[in-house]
């Protein structure tokens, strides 16, 4: 169980909480 | 059949029988989620935290979002009461929690909270410490370490420039800060493995 986040879901969570922030990145 | 789920990122630690594991767990991630993207939010204010790869800004916030809400929550556990508020405001004492199934990590939360409101930091120290928190170089699956060490490194420069500045006469604060961190790692572990219990007995 080395990666609780992932498998609860948190990563999910961080990832589309992140995305505006990747979006300005990648333009 | 859980019957009760101690965490404060919920609006209750009591849990419906009848409900599934499934559901439960839906339920308390509506609960905990704005809290979590509160982090990500902070981790994006965090200077140079968004000239990290993607990958590693996932990677760090994966690691460390539990540790920055321990900090950002203290004001949640009461020290002197012994209380804990959950979400909807409601206060449960630490023995009702304790004979709901709370155990080593409701213990270990208090006397981190305790000694961290010892410190009487300010909200721009308190702030700084929580970007230290975030920005660990030592988190598994970086990709590009000497990045993430770089700019732990200024945070831990500017975290002991503010403490230096605002208590000349207590530097043993920057110190003391620091030693919180390990003991952050620590409720991390005793944190994941109560997730793995949930996993596997929800």
């Amino acid at each position: 169980f080395s990666d609780p986040a992932s498998n609860l879901g948190l990563e999910d969570i961080i990832r589309k909480a992140l995305m505006g922030n990747m979006e300005e990145k990648q333009e | 059949n859980r019957m009760h789920l101690v965490c404060p990122m919920n609006t209750s630690p009591y849990v419906d029988p009848q409900k599934s594991g499934h559901s439960i767990w839906e339920e308390f991630s509506m609960s905990f989620t704005p809290a979590v993207r509160e982090v990500v939010e902070f981790a994006k204010r965090i200077p140079g935290f968004k000239d990290l790869s993607q990958h590693d800004q996932v990677s760090l916030l994966k690691a460390g979002t539990f540790e920055v809400l321990v900090v950002r929550f203290t004001s949640l556990f009461n020290v002197k009461e012994r209380t804990v508020t959950f979400l909807s405001g409601r206060k449960y004492s630490v023995e009702a929690l304790r004979s709901m199934g709370a155990g080593d990590l409701l213990n270990s939360m208090f006397d981190f909270t305790e000694k961290l409101q010892a410190l009487n930091l300010s909200e721009e120290e308190m702030s700084l410490f929580t970007a230290v928190v975030l920005v660990s170089a030592d988190r598994s699956g970086l990709e590009n370490v000497n990045s993430v060490e770089a700019l732990q490194e200024t945070l831990i420069r500017a975290l002991r420039s503010l403490i230096t500045k605002n208590h000349p006469n207590e530097i043993a604060i920057f110190t003391k800060l620091l030693l919180k961190l390990p003991d952050l790692r620590s409720l991390n572990n005793m944190h994941s493995e109560q997730l793995l219990a949930f996993k596997v007995h929800p």
